[in-house]
């Protein structure tokens, strides 16, 4: 669904916290680091469209939101 | 299927297992049952054996807890993440935590999550499997209510367990071995729970015979409830929903599980109360909230609550008024207005939908209000009605809005 304004920077935090605990997402620290791969958080939305069949485009579309959302288990989906 | 790395598994077959503490949610009894259950599941498909000990440490603990629970992986609150279970090893190694903020039942109804299928899952991960990507198996990371009476394990998840242990030896594995009954040492009490009357379980549709989604433009197209949200519109027909946005030209077709998987299909009437950012569902003599993708807590709740007279079991359609703040209930030949603003019936009501609104001289199966008019949905047909004349302007097709 269209996500009302003032939601979409909680959405983009909701979504780095999932990564971080089932995709091993951890967010650059350094700005070298940050430069060399422009946007880590892409990459690992791309595992975790792969892992659950949707489309695999690295942007966090509605409806790979909506999959964050759903009541899970809380082990990582990725071995680590 | 997976495994852990360096896939770690119990290298011997009689692994123990203990009852730290229970729900408040379920009886006793019932939460040993689910666990035995999900046990057994694991047991007849591979040569282990599981046995309860009720002191000392055992290889696999199992307790309930929130937020901070003294590992490095803090629960969540209601919803999100509902339990997690560590590989097996020494320690905390086979260990499984459910979160206590989660309401437990024995039923796979909408409200709360059903702790033998949580814990068959959790349990996959005390024996060394890790998630499988393949949706509809037990290792699946999402919860999925299902059936859960003579519930069979899933094959991709058999191959990952005999993967780790091989097959059973004997006949079907033996029975969840307990000792012989015996006062567990120590019980955190948790107040009695008066356990939910069983509510008559939803039918749940096997896929043999799940209905087929109608054409769009079948002429015989009718809608069991209708609902605009933030700017879109929702047409439901049994567990489909036809979404139609200003944002995309097609009609997106999706399911009701797809948007809120702890709903059941079905719906008889839903509105928007757009200044809210809130949507109803309504089915038989509950309703509840959602925002966005979000169950409200606290739902579902009786219609009474809206203040329906027990006489009434169930509202056909129901569509809000975003000039008057008004929601107008319909059921069977009659209406009720519910202001908004004071969250109460209005004086005077019911009302016969015919005497006020002209043209509409049936039952009503759901409302809509776009752009300042209102649509009166009856099987294949809508009704576009002006509510300030209360004059019927035109008569259309039900799916009229799908572009035919």
């Amino acid at each position: 669904f269209p996500v009302l304004p003032e939601k979409e920077k909680e959405e983009m935090q909701f979504a780095k916290k999932y990564l971080e605990n089932f995709y091993g997402f951890k967010e650059e620290k350094s700005s070298l680091l940050k430069w060399k791969n422009l946007n880590p958080m892409a990459d690992k939305i791309r595992e975790m469209q792969s892992f659950f069949g949707l489309e695999v485009t690295g942007e966090l579309n509605h409806k790979t939101l909506a999959m964050m959302k759903q009541p899970r288990c809380g082990m990582p989906d990725i071995r680590s | 299927y997976s495994t852990f790395p360096l896939s770690p598994k119990w290298k011997k077959e009689d692994v123990t297992y203990r009852i730290l503490n229970y729900t408040p949610d379920m009886l006793q009894a019932d939460v040993e049952e689910a666990i035995a259950k999900a046990f057994q599941l694991w047991s007849s498909v591979t040569p282990l054996r599981f046995t309860r000990v009720y002191s000392d440490q055992a290889d696999i603990m199992i307790s309930f807890a929130s937020g901070f629970h003294g590992d490095f992986y803090p629960f969540d609150g209601p919803g999100g993440t509902l339990a997690h279970a560590y590989p097996p090893g020494s320690n905390i190694g086979g260990d499984a935590h459910f979160d206590e903020d989660e309401t437990w039942t024995k039923f796979t109804t909408y409200n709360g999550y059903n702790l033998f299928l949580v814990a068959a899952h959790e349990l996959g991960h005390s024996l060394g499997l890790g998630h499988s990507n393949v949706l509809g198996a037990l290792m699946y990371p999402i919860y999925m209510a299902r059936e859960t009476r003579d519930y069979k394990l899933p094959q991709d998840d058999i191959d990952g367990i005999q993967a780790l242990y091989g097959r059973p030896k004997e006949s079907p594995a033996l029975p969840t071995k307990a000792f012989p009954p015996q006062e567990p040492t120590e019980m955190t009490p948790a107040e009695t729970t008066t356990e939910m009357p069983p509510r008559e379980e939803p039918t749940e549709t096997t896929p043999s015979n799940t209905p087929v989604r109608p054409q769009d433009c079948d002429p015989h197209l009718n809608f069991d409830a209708i609902t605009t949200l933030r700017g879109e519109t929702l047409f439901f027909k049994g567990s489909y929903v036809w979404r139609k946005s200003p944002y995309f030209s097609d009609i997106e077709h999706d399911t009701i599980s797809s948007f809120w998987p702890s709903l059941v299909a079905g719906f008889d009437a839903a509105y928007e109360v757009d200044k809210r950012d809130r949507v109803l569902f309504f089915k038989d003599n509950h309703y509840w909230a959602v925002r966005g993708y979000s169950i409200e807590p606290g739902f579902p709740k009786p219609i009474q609550n809206l203040g329906f007279p027990t006489s009434v079991r169930k509202i056909d359609a129901a569509v809000h008024d975003e000039n008057t703040k008004k929601t107008y209930f319909f059921v069977g030949n009659k209406y009720w207005s519910f202001n908004e603003n004071t969250q109460s019936m209005e004086r005077g009501y019911p009302r016969k939908i015919a005497a006020d609104f002209h043209g509409i001289g049936h039952t009503v199966d759901a409302a809509l209000q776009k752009n300042g008019l209102f649509y009166f949905f009856h099987g294949a047909n809508q009704y576009e009605v002006d509510i300030k004349s209360k004059k019927l302007i035109r008569k259309m097709k039900s799916n009229s809005w799908f572009n035919c």
